[in-house]
């Protein structure tokens, strides 16, 4: 018979691979490129196939690293894509020369303690509305805190010199990712402004700019041991 | 999806069969993006002397496979199990949203062997 995900033997098995399904629907999020071309060089058996869904055929490699994320560079077997839980709250207008303070926040409850986090990359993708101010120069802040209000001093802040592509920022080692324990939660507030000030931004362009915004965090972990033991000493 | 083992008696060897693991035979295809199945394969066959002697198996296995040729009620023969295996990796949503890369290293079987 079937073994349905709730059935002793599907819910074991589950378990077994510590998989977790969504409730209801099915989910219609769209798989994110980075995603797909991860999948695509993971480790596969040759006879895995049915891959489907987008992204370019990539041939196969020799065989690589076990509990290791070749494309990124860092020991790793689980791979996430979270959306920042926040995009969809109301954007509060900037304050002083800010173009934007936008918070953003991610769900980390699903890091179980035995995992080692590897990598924790933010991604900041403006969109359209990025390539509007094509000249302009950008200074950015990354804080811990919640709404508008800031915790302490910045995570990160450095100068940006276009929105036209995607920004990406490691924040292993920075803030609550400092020390041994995983949070449950990353708590962020964005600032963005004009380096050099107001100098002449289209109208509505920091309004657009919060609009458009999509931020995402890649999280690689390793469970060390689900990692194939080093061969046996010959005795 | 399996082939139906050969009935008992006709002696096949110890070698790996075909098994295709189907997710939506499962019920997971709503949430496992890729790949839609995977080739699981499973060990089956005897462990018979000699044959124990051709397949990639330990020396204590033909020793083992030698003394179940001469004393079968004394000796089992030796166990037709997996020696090679090899990784896939599965990508899915799990429940909080997040689209997730995970390995899993063990889960095809490319070769069996008596041990």
């Amino acid at each position: 018979p079937q073994p349905s995900p709730l059935s002793p033997q599907g819910s074991a098995l589950l378990q077994a691979l510590g998989l977790r399904p969504p409730p209801g629907p099915p989910p219609t999020r769209p798989v994110p490129p980075v995603m797909w071309r991860l999948f695509r060089r993971a480790p596969q058996a040759a006879e895995s196939h049915g891959a489907g869904g987008e992204g370019p055929e990539v041939p196969q490699e020799p065989e690589p690293l076990p509990c290791h994320v070749k494309e990124l560079g860092v020991p790793g077997n689980i791979v996430r894509h979270v959306l920042d839980g926040g995009a969809a709250a109301p954007l509060e207008p900037a304050l002083g020369s800010l173009c934007l303070e936008k918070p953003l926040f991610f769900n980390l409850s699903f890091l179980e303690p035995r995992e080692q986090l590897t990598l924790v990359r933010l991604e900041l993708n403006f969109g359209a509305p990025g390539a509007l101010a094509a000249g302009q120069g950008w200074e950015l802040s990354l804080f811990q805190g919640h709404g508008s209000q800031l915790w302490g001093r910045p995570l990160l802040s450095r100068p940006v010199p276009a929105l036209r592509e995607p920004l990406h920022f490691e924040l292993l080692g920075l803030g609550p990712l400092g020390n041994a324990s995983v949070p449950q939660n990353l708590s962020l507030v964005l600032e963005l402004s004009p380096a050099g000030g107001d100098s002449g931004l289209p109208r509505g362009l920091c309004a657009e700019l919060g609009q458009s915004l999509e931020a995402s965090l890649l999280v690689v972990t390793l469970e060390p041991q689900l990692c194939r033991p080093p061969l046996r000493k010959r005795r | 999806a399996t082939h139906l083992a050969p009935p008992e008696g006709l002696d096949p060897p110890c070698k790996a069969r075909q098994l295709y693991i189907n997710f939506r035979d499962v019920g997971w295809h709503n949430w496992i993006i890729a790949p839609r199945g995977f080739m699981a394969n499973y060990c089956q066959g005897h462990c018979f002397f000699p044959a124990a002697t051709k397949m990639s198996s330990f020396n204590h296995a033909v020793m083992q496979s030698l003394m179940h040729s001469v004393a079968p009620t004394a000796t089992p023969p030796p166990c037709c199990v997996p020696v090679k295996l090899s990784p896939i990796s599965v990508l899915f949503y799990d429940n909080s949203d997040n689209v997730v890369l995970r390995h899993y290293e063990d889960m095809v079987v490319d070769e069996c062997g008596c041990r």
